[in-house]
């Protein structure tokens, strides 16, 4: 199965 | 102060009907360059970037950096009193606690005013870093909405996989498996129809169907939709508007195991 990442994985707080 | 007129209030009708599924509080950001919006959905697994260059609207002005906290829900109520067709203008002092939307019909001499109260919403804003993509897919916005809807049929999840053979969406689930082959296409008489693949190397991800079938609420705003794809980052569905505004959707792949 797969899990649904996170956009936190992928974009910096600004 | 802000006051941003126009033409039709059929663009914001759709960019907002397009999202508010999506998120339900959103900062308006204004400043000289236009107005701008990102929001994520409650799972941080979407994000929505719009931006309306100052150029879609006429009369633009902007002195000064303005946040338009407003829930869409009401924004939504209120742009049903607007007609299609109605030239809408957005007016806000600064640091204000309204923002004043005026619609008036084209032909009719009717002019209809509506305050709607704002909100204070800290929003944390993220950084989208600039992405030489892998691979960029321009297709019909409504055969993308298509595939999604007919795969979502089949399974929650979708894999999008570009090869020099093209793409294919494809799926499995209880019932079956499913998949949807499109290769580079042009249609010289109606190039809105085109399917155009720009590969720099193969990519394979896994996407949740329910955010895609989502994001194709948008599918009325451009005849065309751009799928911007790399490995191992977030799916980019652009959606085009006029003036070089655009509605984006930012979706985080379903990591195998």
């Amino acid at each position: 199965s797969t899990n649904q990442g996170n956009l936190h994985t992928f974009f910096s707080k600004q | 102060m802000l006051e941003a007129r126009l033409e039709q209030a059929n663009l914001l009708k759709k960019v907002v009907d397009a999202i508010k599924d999506l998120v339900q509080d959103c900062n308006f950001d204004c400043n000289d360059s236009g107005i701008a919006l990102q929001a994520m959905d409650n799972s941080h697994v979407a994000l929505v970037s719009m931006m309306l260059k100052s150029e879609s609207f006429s009369p633009f002005r902007c002195d000064r950096n303005i946040a338009l906290g407003i829930n869409l829900t009401s924004l939504t109520k209120v742009l049903r009193c607007a007609a299609n067709e109605d030239i809408l203008t957005l007016k806000a002092e600064d640091a204000p606690d309204v923002v004043n939307l005026v619609f008036e019909s084209a032909e009719s001499d009717r002019l209809s005013e509506y305050d709607i109260k704002l909100m204070d919403i800290d929003q944390e804003h993220l950084g989208i870093p600039e992405t030489e993509y892998a691979a960029t897919i321009s297709m019909p916005s409504a055969e993308f909405q298509k595939i999604c809807r007919d795969l979502m049929a089949l399974s929650e999840s979708v894999s999008i996989e570009c090869t020099k053979e093209g793409v294919k969406f494809a799926c499995s689930g209880d019932i079956g498996s499913g998949s949807v082959t499109l290769r580079s296409h042009t249609n010289v008489e109606k190039p809105q129809l085109n399917v155009e693949i720009d590969l720099s190397e193969p990519v394979a991800l896994t996407f949740s169907l329910k955010y895609l079938v989502n994001f194709c609420k948008a599918s009325g705003l451009s005849e065309q939709v751009r799928l911007c794809l790399s490995n191992e980052v977030p799916l980019l569905v652009e959606y085009a508007l006029s003036n070089n505004s655009y509605l984006r959707f930012y979706l985080a792949p379903k990591i195998g195991d």
